[in-house]
């Protein structure tokens, strides 16, 4: 799954997700790919989030929607992506997942549960992407 | 002589606070792109559109999420990937518009490739939000993207063969009989189910999927 958040130069931001989904799925299966709020979510007054893992399992937590909310309410990135992954552990222990957030700042942060999980991010201050590493 | 009106007090004192707050934002005034995992190439195409291109922040979303389902970033994205238990590929996508907050998504598409496009035509020709399966085909067709093709790919059917091969280990399936074999599978005795949950202190923990999701199958 790729799911990606862009803030443009006019301050709007969007988010998105591509995924062809799990190996072996039964036939008829969606994950939280296309769940909005789930894989991602955005909101110009906040930030964006996107997120990746066991769909089956973080399409009932609305992760992305999570991050997003509790920025509006006042979290750092990197407190409201870890908040939503440990909602998620609390009830499923061994879940493989993991968020990114940004905010209207362009500050961001990632969290994981049980891999780790990597980020990429390109802004001006940037000569090429970087990929950020984030340790369960 | 009528007394001049005056600004609230608290009004006065919570302008520069608003003024601060707009500042911030506005000072930034530089595009952002962010991706998961180290998709470099999607990030770059990504970044080219929104800074370089001055692309919307909606229309850069599709180009880095188009670069990787090109790509099949990881055999996760997009088609030649990811078969079900019959072989088959499909697509989910979604993209998000933070300013008018509409959303457009397809699941479970099958027969087009181009599963982010797909969603956009969603969100910019319908009052929809969802649409799947081979409906969600036919009108991406109907809007202009190439189709119907065969999403696999040698890689997906040669993975599904050896997966075949294997019992069809690991599968999704629960709570059925035939579950270690490739079935038929049929519902085991209803008072027998094991919902895969452990109760330990005032916790409900549920068992997931962690067998079977990993670097390269997931969602």
């Amino acid at each position: 799954t790729i799911s990606m958040a862009v803030i443009d130069k006019m301050g709007h931001i969007a988010a998105g997700t591509s995924t062809n989904g799990a190996t072996f799925k039964v036939p008829g299966r969606v994950g939280d790919g296309p769940i909005a709020g789930s894989s991602a979510y955005a909101d110009d007054e906040v930030g964006a989030c996107g997120a990746t893992g066991d769909g089956d399992i973080m399409m009932r937590f609305l992760p992305c929607y999570q991050v997003v909310e509790s920025m509006r309410r006042g979290m750092e990135p990197k407190q409201a992506a870890a908040d939503a992954v440990s909602r998620i552990a609390r009830k499923y222990p061994d879940f493989v997942g993991a968020v990114f957030a940004i905010n209207t700042k362009g500050e961001h942060a990632g969290a994981c549960h049980n891999w780790t999980f990597q980020y990429s991010v390109r802004n001006a201050n940037m000569d090429d992407v970087e990929v950020f590493t984030v340790e369960p | 002589m009528a007394p001049k009106k005056r600004p609230p007090l608290l009004l006065l004192l919570l302008l520069p606070l608003s003024l601060l707050s707009i500042t911030v934002d506005a000072a930034l005034g530089q595009a952002v792109v962010v991706s998961t995992w180290a998709f470099r190439e999607a990030t770059r195409a990504a970044w080219r559109a929104v800074d370089g291109g001055g692309s919307s922040a909606v229309d850069a979303v599709v180009a880095g999420c188009s670069a990787c389902e090109e790509l099949r970033c990881d055999g996760t994205v997009g088609p030649g990937g990811s078969p079900d238990e019959n072989g088959e590929t499909t697509l989910d996508a979604l993209i998000m518009d933070g300013t008018t907050m509409e959303v457009g998504a397809v699941a479970g598409m099958r027969y087009v490739k181009d599963g982010i496009k797909a969603a956009k035509l969603v969100m910019d020709y319908t009052k929809h939000t969802l649409l799947v399966g081979e409906k969600a085909s036919l009108f991406a067709i109907s809007m202009g993207l190439p189709g119907p093709t065969n999403l696999s790919s040698p890689e997906s059917i040669e993975k599904w063969n050896n997966w075949k091969e294997n019992n069809c280990q690991p599968n999704f399936r629960k709570n059925v009989i035939n579950g270690n074999s490739c079935g038929p599978y049929h519902p085991e005795f209803e008072n027998s189910c094991d919902h895969g949950e452990e109760r330990g202190s005032n916790i409900l923990r549920v068992k997931s999927n962690s067998d079977v999701i990993g670097r390269h199958n997931h969602d």
